[in-house]
């Protein structure tokens, strides 16, 4: 229920209108809009039940590494009910594999494609949704912990969560079936973070200052 | 940390 009521409103996407170049465009609007998506994500994490009762070394470690699948997981839930085989990065940036390819992005569309089809495969529910982005969030496998146990029970708050509500539904394989899509939501981050880090080293669009700094945490 | 200040700071403001 927390996690229902602190889901942001969805992002609208601030088109760039400073180049006529309609790739260049797409890539300025988009890297706003993760920029902006990732301040929203930071406020998001501390509102999750047990997170602000982490310290805060493990706080910036667990959102340094599990960003972008948290904010995958959102991506991934608005494109399930696209049309076509768009993505659905916001309500005004729909994206398709044209589109991505001219940008540079051919990767990262067909990746982020597969994981939209998994979960439109299992029907995810909106309870599901947000219990796996902060289950991504968690689980995000920092590799220096500074308290264990902490991080620990926040997993297990989260998993126990998870579990009563598919218990409610009496679906009693979904749990599993959830955390078994978890290496490919983490595979597909692990290509769009690569993605971008490429655009930053070419240098083809400036990033924002978090997105860079969040970036260069996984670089 | 010092190198991800923008972070650190935000998870410190109270909201």
């Amino acid at each position: 229920s927390q996690l229902l009521l602190t889901e942001p409103a969805p992002l609208a996407a601030n088109q760039d209108d400073s180049t006529n170049d309609g790739s260049l465009r797409t890539l300025l609007t988009l890297c706003d809009l993760l920029n902006r998506e990732l301040l929203v994500l930071i406020g998001w994490a501390k509102q999750i039940p047990g997170f602000s009762g982490l310290s805060l070394v493990d706080q910036m470690s667990l959102l340094q590494s599990g960003w972008m699948e948290a904010l995958l997981v959102g991506v991934a839930w608005r494109s399930q009910g696209a049309a076509g085989e768009e993505l659905v990065f916001a309500g005004n940036l729909r994206l398709d594999e044209a589109q991505c390819r001219a940008a540079g992005l051919a990767d990262l569309y067909e990746a982020l494609r597969h994981l939209t089809a998994k979960y439109k495969a299992m029907n995810l529910s909106p309870e599901e949704a947000v219990t796996l982005k902060a289950v991504a969030l968690a689980n995000s496998d920092a590799d220096q912990v500074d308290c264990p146990d902490s991080l620990q029970r926040f997993q297990d708050g989260l998993h126990e969560a998870l579990q009563e509500y598919e218990a409610s539904r009496r679906e009693q394989h979904r749990t599993g079936r959830l955390l078994m899509s978890l290496p490919l939501l983490r595979q597909t981050a692990d290509r769009a973070v690569q993605a971008f880090l490429r655009l930053h080293r070419r240098r083809c669009v400036p990033l924002h200052k978090l997105l860079l700094e969040m970036l260069d945490a996984k670089a | 940390k010092e190198k991800h200040k923008i972070l650190h700071q935000l998870l410190q403001n109270s909201t």
